[in-house]
C-alpha cells in the first residue's frame, strides 16, 4: 500500500490494555510487539 | 467438472489425487478431506485450509481453484504443483546455483509477506510445503496449521511448526508469539538451501532446543529480555553464539549480505527478528547475482 | 478488503439483498406447492373434505417478509446462546454472520432455524480457533451431538466456504488509536474509554441488522461511533479527511505558494471522498437505528 491512511504514532496512544501487556514477561519473551498490534488495528480500520 | 485420475498422497486428514478440470483441460490436484474419522465433525485443518485459502490470492501462494462436496466428503480443488523444495534439495543430481537460491527465497518471502499482510500466520513452513509450479514459481502451501494473527489476549499453542523449523520461542513454550515464528522457519530453509542438508535436525523436542542453541548460541536475558523466565530455560546447556567467521566457514558460498539476511531471520529474540518486509528489502536481493528467472531454473 | 470473500461473495446493495431473499423464498414456495399438489393427488382418496379444506387454509407457505422475521428472531437466539456460553465477541459475531448468510441461501421452510442454531455456533467456535469438542459443546448446550453435527457440511456449503469474517471491532480499536493521534490533546482519553465500550455494544447489536451485508466494517464502526458521539466523530473525520478539500478551496484564491499543497493533496491516490463517506455513514446509522 503506497499510501497508508494513517500514521502510527505510538507515543500518543493511551491504551492501558495494550501497554499492560508489555509489562508481562510471558508477552515480552514471546516476541509480543505493540507496533505489530497497532499496525493491525489501524489497517483494519482503514481497509 | 473434475476427474480424480491418480492418488498421489495420503495424510492424516486428506487424500490427494491428480485430476483434470474437464471444461478447460487444466491439470488440478484434489484434496479430499476425510470426514468420517473425526468425531468432532469437520477437522480443524480442513476448516483452516478452506478459511485462509479463500482469502489469499497471490502468485506465490497455492491457488484454491474450487471447493465441492461429493459423497459427504469435502474436496478442495487446488492448482497442480508437480514438485517441492524438499525434493530439489534432496536430489543430489539436481545442481542449483546461488542465483536459484536467491530466486526461491525471494518468491517464498513474497508469498509469506502476503500472508502476514493479511494477518495470517502459516505455522508450518518447511521445504515440502513450498511447492514448485511447472513454470518454476514457488507456492506456499498446506494451510492446515494456519491461523489469524491473534488478538493480544489470545493464548496460542506452542506445539506448532515441524520440529526442525520451529522457532526458539516455540521450543521454550511461548503462548503469545507473532509472525516472527514464520520468519525463523524461512531462515532455517535458507540455511538448508545453502547447505543442502537440514541445518538443525533435532531428534526430539528436547534435543531440538540443544541443537538450536549449540549452533546459534544460548540466548540470555541480555539479548532476549525475559527468556530466562520460560519454565524450560533452567535446564538449558549454555553455548556461545557463533562468531561471524564461524558462520562464514559453515556457509562458505554465502555472501556477506546473505549471512546478514540469514542472521536477521535467525535472530533469537523474536522482538528483534527481521520481518518479511525487512527481509525483502535486504541487500542480498539487489547484489549480484540477480535472482534467476524462475522459468529457467532446471 | 476487496479481495476478501466477505466483499466478493457477501456484499450487496439493499435491492440485491431484497431480491435474494425473495428468490430464496420463491424457490422454497415452488417446492412446497409441488409437494402439496403431489400430496393431494396421491392421497386424494384418503383426504376428507375437512382435511382438504384445512390444507388449503393452513398449509400456506411463508412470505419473504415472514421468513425474515423468523430469521431475525432466531438470530437473536444465536447471539443469546453464544453470549450465554461466554464465547468471545468475535465468535458470537461470526456465528451471527454465518446464520444470516445461511438464510440468504436457504429458506426457513426447508431447514428449520431451530435445528441449526447450535451447529452454527459450533462451527463459529472452530472457525475462530476457539475449539470446543462436540461432546463438551453438547453438554453445555444440551443439544445432541448428532443434531450439532448433522448440518455442518450443509452450512459450510451454503456459506460458500467463506469463514473469515471482518468484524467492526478491530476497526473500533484502530479508530480509538487514530483519534488520539488526529485529535491529539483535544480528547479526554478516559471519556474515549467509555465511548469505546458503549460503541462496542452498539456494534454487537448492529450485527443483528443487515449492515454487515451493506457496508464495510470501518463504515459500520464509524456509524456506531457517530451514534454514540456524533460531534466527536464528525470532528475526527473532518480533521482527517476533509482538509484536502478545504486546502484545495483555500488555495484556489490565494497566491502561487499554496498551489503546491493543492497538487500534493489533489493527487494523493488514497484521498477519500469525504462527502461520500459521510453519506454512507448516515445510511448505515439509519439501518442500525
Amino acid at each position: 500500500d503506497p499510501f497508508k491512511r494513517y500514521i502510527m504514532n505510538e507515543i500518543v496512544y493511551e491504551d492501558p490494555f495494550i501497554k499492560d501487556l508489555t509489562k508481562k514477561n510471558e508477552y515480552i519473551a514471546s516476541g509480543f510487539r505493540t507496533d505489530f498490534v497497532y499496525d493491525r488495528l489501524l489497517t483494519e480500520a482503514f481497509m | 467438472e473434475y476427474t480424480k485420475e491418480k492418488k498421489v498422497g495420503e495424510g492424516t486428514y486428506a487424500v490427494v489425487y491428480l485430476g483434470t478440470k474437464q471444461s478447460t483441460g487444466r491439470k488440478i490436484a484434489i484434496k479430499e478431506i476425510k470426514t468420517s474419522e473425526f468425531k468432532d465433525g469437520l477437522d480443524m485443518s480442513a476448516i483452516r485450509e478452506v478459511k485462509y485459502l479463500q482469502e489469499i490470492n497471490h502468485i506465490n501462494v497455492i491457488e484454491l481453484v474450487d471447493i465441492f462436496m461429493a459423497y459427504n466428503n469435502l474436496n478442495l480443488v487446488l492448482e497442480y504443483l508437480p514438485t517441492d523444495l524438499e525434493v530439489v534439495i534432496k536430489d543430489q543430481n539436481i545442481l542449483f546455483t546461488p542465483a536459484d537460491i536467491k530466486s526461491w527465497m525471494l518468491m517464498t518471502l513474497r508469498g509469506v509477506y502476503h500472508c502476514h499482510r493479511n494477518f495470517i500466520l502459516h505455522r508450518d513452513l518447511k521445504p515440502n510445503n513450498l511447492l514448485i509450479s511447472p513454470d518454476g514459481q514457488i507456492k506456499v502451501a498446506d494451510f492446515g496449521l494456519a491461523r489469524a494473527i491473534p488478538a493480544p489476549y489470545d493464548v496460542l499453542t506452542s506445539n506448532v511448526v515441524t520440529r526442525w523449523y520451529r522457532a526458539p520461542e516455540l521450543l521454550l513454550g511461548a503462548k503469545h508469539y507473532t509472525s516472527a515464528v514464520d520468519v525463523w522457519s524461512l531462515g532455517i530453509i535458507f540455511a538448508e538451501l545453502m547447505l543442502r542438508i537440514p541445518y538443525l535436525p533435532g531428534q526430539n523436542d528436547v534435543d531440538q532446543i540443544d541443537v538450536t542453541f549449540r549452533a546459534l548460541g544460548t540466548p540470555t536475558d541480555k539479548d532476549w529480555p525475559g527468556v530466562s523466565k520460560f519454565s524450560t530455560y533452567t535446564q538449558l546447556q549454555t553455548y556461545p553464539p557463533p562468531s561471524r567467521d564461524e558462520l562464514r566457514k559453515r556457509f562458505i558460498a554465502a555472501s556477506e549480505n546473505a549471512l546478514d539476511l540469514m542472521s536477521g531471520m535467525l535472530t533469537m529474540n523474536p522482538q528483534k527478528r527481521w520481518t518479511t518486509i525487512q527481509c525483502l528489502q535486504s541487500e542480498y536481493f539487489t547484489e549480484l547475482p540477480p535472482p534467476s528467472d524462475p522459468s529457467t531454473i532446471k | 478488503f476487496r479481495s476478501s470473500s466477505q466483499y466478493r461473495l457477501w456484499s450487496f446493495t439493499k435491492e440485491q439483498l431484497d431480491t435474494k431473499r425473495v428468490d430464496t423464498n420463491a424457490h422454497a414456495v415452488a417446492a412446497i406447492e409441488e409437494k402439496l399438489t403431489m400430496f393431494k393427488k396421491d392421497y386424494a382418496s384418503d383426504i376428507s373434505e375437512e382435511d382438504a379444506k384445512m390444507i388449503n387454509e393452513k398449509a400456506i407457505p411463508l412470505t419473504a417478509e415472514e421468513e425474515l422475521k423468523l430469521v431475525d428472531f432466531y438470530a437473536k437466539k444465536v447471539q443469546g446462546i453464544a453470549q450465554h456460553l461466554n464465547l468471545p465477541t468475535e465468535v458470537v459475531s461470526s456465528a451471527l454472520i454465518f446464520f444470516k448468510r445461511f438464510y440468504l441461501e436457504n429458506s426457513v421452510m426447508e431447514i428449520d432455524p431451530k435445528t441449526i442454531v447450535h451447529t452454527i455456533i459450533f462451527l463459529a467456535c472452530k472457525s475462530e480457533n476457539y475449539f470446543i469438542s462436540v461432546d463438551s459443546f453438547s453438554k453445555k448446550t444440551k443439544a445432541s451431538r448428532d443434531t450439532i453435527l448433522k448440518y455442518e457440511f450443509r452450512i459450510l456449503e451454503s456459506l460458500k466456504f467463506s469463514l473469515l469474517c471482518h468484524h467492526p471491532f478491530k476497526p473500533l480499536h484502530g479508530f480509538f488509536l487514530d483519534i488520539q493521534n488526529v485529535l491529539h490533546g483535544k480528547v479526554d482519553v478516559k471519556y474515549m474509554g467509555e465511548i469505546y465500550t458503549k460503541t462496542k455494544k452498539r456494534i454487537s447489536d448492529a450485527l443483528l441488522t443487515d449492515v454487515a451485508f451493506l457496508f464495510t466494517p470501518p463504515q459500520i464502526t464509524l456509524a456506531a461511533l457517530s451514534l454514540e458521539d456524533e460531534q466527536l466523530t464528525e470532528k475526527y473525520l473532518e480533521t482527517k479527511f476533509s482538509n484536502t478539500d478545504t486546502i484545495i478551496e483555500a488555495s484556489k484564491d490565494t497566491n502561487e505558494k499554496d498551489k503546491d499543497s493543492e497538487v500534493i493533496k489533489e493527487d494523493r491516490p488514497d484521498k477519500i471522498n469525504y462527502i461520500l463517506l459521510l453519506s454512507l455513514i448516515d445510511q448505515c446509522k439509519e439501518v442500525m437505528s
